[in-house]
């Protein structure tokens, strides 16, 4: 691919063609190539290898976000996982609290997903394997009143960490992201704000879509951090990079399979590294 | 809009009469845009734009009056013809039940789709049975029981088997006994470079012989759209795609390039999570969609 160490047209559209493939979108793309260009003059580079270098380090660059600690050592943290339908948020809970009690640390689940059929026996089954607690109430049920009586249990037995799964939902659904507001009001109302970290799981797949996904999660509660999930599939997930860019929310963990242990740390030199891969 | 856009384009260039090749790039540019946003693949939206741009530079654009127009119909003559004509009958085989085998990959709308596909079915006056074929994800089994029992579907399943062969052979069995004339097949979603899972679905594809495969693909999938397909197409095999999500904001260009590159008809799309909500699938309604 690099082959011709002259930086011509086709170089440039080369790249174009490896970011958009990757589903780094058009519009952050052309961003980014005109950046490079800029900055390939003022060096007076002249080799192919090096220009790539610059792509990645910039691409290093926009996906490294300042994050604090996610979970506080000496008071309950509650966690929210919210998203589009089918992305990954029950199995990732599950994730999540494996890898919480592998480190010691005492985990409650919360079946707040009171509306898809055979949500709250889905992660009842994750709570089984992994030897953890789900609080649940029938289904059809308030997702609002599962979670307050989630935080008096999690309290009551002193729990570090509490994993709220909450339903799929359409982020162009006014009314399902008005109950993600209830929700996270309910929460607020018995935490202090640095207990409490909504995240957004994206799936490595989907395309441009996610930046809006991104965009209405965000502007309804205010995101924390990201999980990209499936990510052991052919699909690059580059568009976190449109994604951080633009609302610059952490990406913390990784989806790379559908077992408990499939959950990594993101880190962005090995992600720009395989999307060039 | 992409109409209203390329309106622009050309009362800005006060291309009246004859239509420069300049301002044909404008266009083509534009819509190429349109197109990459909506997620249509690169190579497929890099083939269509040269396609457009040879028949824009012909006669019929050159000396039209209203060469926006020309362009805005061309696209979208090309578009349509890409997606397809209106390929949604349902067939059936000669002799009952007829089998409908869905796959795709994970969290893609498979077990709700082969809830509302039984839904359908039911409507047209069909016994539908459905098989829970899913033996992997915690409660996927309980998810189509507790679908079937809503729709008030006859469903086979089996919590203690540990082989899909066995289960959709026995299923297929149980609904011949009741005589059900259609059965719909939920199987797990997998990857389609995980080998083992693809040969699976082989295994089941040989031993239930269905009418037809249904790929089910979410409409916000991105450019991997067409690994998928063609991954799908070449290690199983498949007749149509049911397109997921719809009633979201995802463009859908998935779905063009899963068109383009397979063939495949596109047989329904699902419009919501309730159970009424598969569609047939109209190519005009898609093509406006994706052009956005
Ligand atoms: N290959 C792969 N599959 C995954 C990954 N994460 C989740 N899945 C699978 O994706 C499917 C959907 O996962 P769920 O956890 O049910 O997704 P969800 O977001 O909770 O879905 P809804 O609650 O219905 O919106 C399941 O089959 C999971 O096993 C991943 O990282 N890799
Ligand atoms: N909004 C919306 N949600 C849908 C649609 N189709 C399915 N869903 C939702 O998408 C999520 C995943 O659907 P499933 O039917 O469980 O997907 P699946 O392909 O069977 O998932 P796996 O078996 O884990 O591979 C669920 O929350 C469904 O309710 C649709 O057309 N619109
Ligand atoms: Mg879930
Ligand atoms: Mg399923």
């Amino acid at each position: 691919l690099f082959g011709a160490s002259s930086i011509d047209e086709s170089f440039w559209d080369e790249m174009e063609e490896i970011l958009i493939r990757a589903d780094v979108g058009i519009h952050a793309t052309t961003q980014i190539i005109d950046k490079l260009k800029m900055r390939a003059k003022e060096r007076n580079a002249k080799e192919a290898e090096e220009i790539k270098e610059l792509f990645k380090s910039e691409m290093v660059e926009i996906l490294t976000v300042e994050n604090g600690n996610f979970i506080n050592e000496d008071s309950l943290n509650v966690l929210l996982l919210v998203g589009v339908n089918g992305v990954g948020k029950t199995t990732t809970i599950a994730k999540m609290a494996y890898k919480f009690i592998g480190s010691d640390k005492k985990v409650l689940l919360a079946a707040a997903d009171t509306f898809r059929a055979a949500a709250i026996e889905q992660l009842q089954e994750w709570g089984k394997r992994l030897g953890a607690d789900v609080v649940r109430h029938q289904r059809g049920g308030d997702p609002a009143a599962v979670v307050f009586d989630a935080i008096s249990a999690a309290r009551a037995r002193n729990m570090d960490i509490l994993l709220v799964d909450t339903a799929g939902r359409l982020h162009t659904n006014v009314n399902l992201m008005e109950e993600l507001k209830k929700i996270k009001r309910v929460v607020l109302k018995e935490l202090h704000v640095d207990s409490v970290k909504i995240g957004l799981v994206v799936d490595a797949t989907s395309g441009q879509n996610a930046i809006s996904q991104a965009r209405l999660f965000n502007d309804a509660l205010g995101l924390d951090f990201v999980v990209l999930t499936k990510l052991d599939g052919t699909a690059k997930g580059g568009i976190v990079v449109a994604i951080e860019d633009e609302f610059k929310i952490p990406i913390w963990l990784i989806g790379t399979g559908e077992g408990l242990d499939d959950l990594r740390h993101f880190n962005p030199q090995k992600f720009v590294e395989a999307l060039f891969g | 809009s992409l109409s209203s856009k390329l309106q622009n384009i050309f009362s800005k260039l006060k291309a009246y009469g004859k239509l420069g090749e300049k301002q044909v790039e404008e266009v083509l540019r534009e819509i190429r845009l349109a197109l990459l946003e909506a997620d249509v693949n690169f190579k497929v939206v890099k083939d269509f734009i040269s396609n457009i741009k040879e028949r824009a530079v012909g006669v019929e654009v050159m000396e039209s009056l209203t060469p926006a127009q020309q362009v805005v119909k061309i696209v979208n003559e090309e578009l349509t013809k890409l997606m397809g004509g209106v390929s949604n009958k349902v067939t059936f085989a000669s002799k009952p039940p007829t089998i409908f085998m869905l796959v795709g990959l994970q969290g893609s709308g498979k077990t709700t789709s082969s809830a509302k596909f039984a839904n359908y079915l039911k409507n047209m006056g069909k016994k539908p049975f459905l098989v829970a074929a899913d033996i992997y994800r915690p409660a996927a089994i309980e998810q189509l029981e507790s679908l079937a029992n809503e729709l008030g579907v006859s469903i086979y399943s089996d919590k203690k088997s540990g082989a899909c062969k066995e289960i959709v052979r026995a299923g297929i069995k149980q609904a011949i006994r009741e005589g059900s004339d259609v059965v719909v097949v939920d199987t797990a979603g997998r990857l389609h470079i995980d080998e083992e899972m693809m040969k699976e679905a082989r295994e089941v594809k040989e031993a239930t012989s269905p009418h037809q495969v249904l790929l089910v693909v979410d409409a916000m999938t991105g450019q991997d759209a067409i690994n998928v397909a063609e991954s799908f197409k070449e290690k199983l095999g498949f007749d149509g795609i049911i397109l997921t999500k719809l009633d979201g904001d995802a463009r859908g260009g998935a779905a063009l390039s899963i068109r383009a590159v397979t063939k495949k008809p596109i047989k329904f799309i699902s419009m919501g999570e309730k159970l009424d909500s598969l569609e047939v699938f109209y190519p005009d309604r898609m093509a406006n969609r994706i052009l956005g």
